[in-house]
C-alpha cells in the first residue's frame, strides 16, 4: 500500500506547494508511481502542474463531501508517473459545511484506504498532500490519512517561530486521532548561504531538532518560482538548476529515510 | 471616528504582517495615533511588535467570544501613538466556536465600533487589521468591520493566481454584509526590480488593475526580514533601508487616497 506524505505547515508561503510538486516529480523520475492530492482551496499544485481551474473534473471538494470517489477525481499530469487529484474553490467552505458529518476528520483517510484498495489504485508507492495555510479541518484530514509529515521551513524569523504550533499540532493529531503519524523532516526552503539570517535560523533548526532536519537544503532561486507560470515542475522547466538538483536530491533522502524505517 | 483598514490575501507569506506592522508605525510617526488589531492566530504583528506570545493579556480571540471588550485588550507598543490588540493561538479555533454565535461576522464590527465610542478610543484615527492566510470567518471578521482594504500583493505567479478569489471575497462581503467596503489599494511586495518575473506581474496587475495599484512598492529588502527578529518594525530597526522608505512612501500615499475620497 501508498506510503502517505502530508507537506503541512500554517505558516503562509513558505514553500508547502513549490516542495510538493517538484518532490512528487522527483519521485515520479525516479519510478516511483505519485499521487499528488492538492487540499488546499488555492489550488496552486493543480495550476503548477499544467491543470486550470476550467479543466478540472471532479475536485478533492467533492470527495471530502462524499459525492465521488477518490479515483473520479484523479487524473493524469504531464509528467510520466504522477497522478493528480485537483483542488478546487469550494473546498474553502468544507470546515463550515462538514461541521456535523461523520468521520469529518477521516474523510480523507477514508476516501484513499478505498482508492488503494481499488484497481485504480494499484502500483501507486507514494501519495503526497499539500496542505493550505492553516490548521484548520483540511489539513487535520491530511495528518489523519497520512504515515509522516514533511515540514517546508523558509529560513525567516516568523517561519521559525510557527514550528512549535505545526509541531503540537501533528502531537495532538498522534494522541488523538492517528497514532501511526511521524515527523518525516523539515526541509529548509529559499536558503540564501550570503543572508545572515538564513545562517541563524538553519544553526537553530538543527539544534533543536537534529536529524528531523534533511541535509538537503533548497537554495532560493529564481527558476523555481518562474516554473508555475509555464505550467510545469521546475523540474521539466529547468533540470539543470540548482533548485531542481535540491529537490532531486530531497527524494533520495525521502526514499532513504522511508527505506531506514 | 477611526478609517478601519484590513490588510488581507489569502495567499500566505504576501507582506500581510510586514505591511500591517510597517504601515501602522510609518502613520503612527507622522502623528496618526494607530490601533493595530492582530487578528492572526500565528500572532506574526504582536511578536513583529515585541509581544511575545506570554506577555499578551487579553487578547482578540476573547474580544471576538465576547468575554472582554476591546479595550481590555488594547495595549501599548514600543512605538508612541502605536497600540496593539495582540492575537492568541486559540484564535484558530474561533471558526468552529463561533458556529451558531449572534452576528459572528460582526464581532470584531460590533467591539470596534464600542471601543471608538469609548472614552479609551477617543483620538484614534486608524485601525489596521492583520489578517490570517485564508478566507474563514476571522478574514470576514476583518472584512465587516473594515471602511476599505489594502491587498499586499507578493510579485509571484501564485500570488498574481489568487488575487481574483481575495476580489470576489471582497465583493462577496460588500454585497451582502457591508456596503461600505472598498478596495483602498493593492501594494506590491517583495519587488526586485531585475528579477523578469516581477517585472510580468507588475505589468500585469497595473494592466488590470490601474491606478487601483499604489504606485509605491515595497522592494524585497533583507532588513525587512532581520527587524521582527529584534521585536521591531523595520522603521525602527533600520530606518534609512529601502524597505523603511518604501514603507513612508506608503502611508503618504495611503493618507493621500484617504483625503481624496
Ligand atoms: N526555493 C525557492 N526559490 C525561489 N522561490 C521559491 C522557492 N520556493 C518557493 N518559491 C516561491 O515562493 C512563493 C511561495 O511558495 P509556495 O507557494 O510554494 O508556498 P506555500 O507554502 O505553498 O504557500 P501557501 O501558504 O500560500 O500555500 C511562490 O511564489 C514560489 O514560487
Ligand atoms: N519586502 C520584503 N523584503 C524581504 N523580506 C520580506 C519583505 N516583506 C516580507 N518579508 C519576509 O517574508 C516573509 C513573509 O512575510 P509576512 O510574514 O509579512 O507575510 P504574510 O502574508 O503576513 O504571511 P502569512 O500568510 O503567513 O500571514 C516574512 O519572513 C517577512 O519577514
Ligand atoms: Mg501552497
Ligand atoms: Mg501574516
Amino acid at each position: 500500500t501508498p506510503r502517505i506524505l502530508a507537506i503541512a505547515n500554517q505558516k503562509g508561503g513558505v514553500g508547502k506547494t513549490t516542495t510538493a510538486i517538484n518532490l512528487a516529480t522527483a519521485l515520479a523520475a525516479v519510478g516511483e508511481k505519485v499521487l499528488l492530492i492538492d487540499l488546499d482551496p488555492q489550488g496552486n499544485a493543480s495550476t503548477g502542474l499544467g491543470i486550470s481551474a476550467a479543466d478540472r473534473g471532479v475536485t478533492t471538494y467533492e470527495v471530502l463531501s462524499g459525492d465521488y470517489r477518490l479515483e473520479a477525481a484523479v487524473a493524469e499530469s504531464d509528467i510520466p508517473g504522477l497522478l493528480l487529484a485537483p483542488a478546487g474553490v469550494d473546498l474553502a467552505g468544507a470546515e463550515i459545511e462538514l461541521i456535523d458529518a461523520e468521520r469529518r476528520h477521516f474523510r480523507l483517510a477514508d476516501a484513499i484506504e478505498e482508492y488503494a484498495a481499488s484497481e485504480a489504485g494499484q502500483g501507486v508507492s507514494y501519495i503526497l498532500i499539500d496542505c493550505p495555510p492553516s490548521l484548520s479541518l483540511l489539513t487535520v484530514n491530511a495528518l489523519s490519512a497520512a504515515h509522516a509529515v514533511i515540514i517546508p521551513l523558509q529560513c525567516e524569523f516568523f517561519a521559525l517561530e510557527g514550528l512549535s504550533q505545526i509541531m503540537r499540532t501533528i502531537e495532538t493529531v498522534r494522541t488523538r486521532i492517528n497514532p501511526a503519524l511521524e515527523l518525516q523532516g523539515v526541509v529548509l526552503t529559499m536558503h540564501d548561504r550570503r543572508n545572515k539570517l538564513t545562517n541563524q535560523v538553519e544553526d537553530d533548526v538543527r539544534g533543536h531538532f537534529g536529524d528531523k532536519v534533511y541535509t538537503t537544503v533548497i537554495p532560493r532561486n529564481v527558476r523555481i518560482s518562474e516554473a508555475p507560470s509555464h505550467g510545469k515542475p521546475a523540474l521539466l522547466y529547468d533540470l539543470k538548476c540548482p533548485g531542481s538538483q535540491a529537490y532531486i536530491q530531497l527524494a533520495s533522502e525521502v526514499i532513504q529515510r522511508e527505506r531506514a524505517r
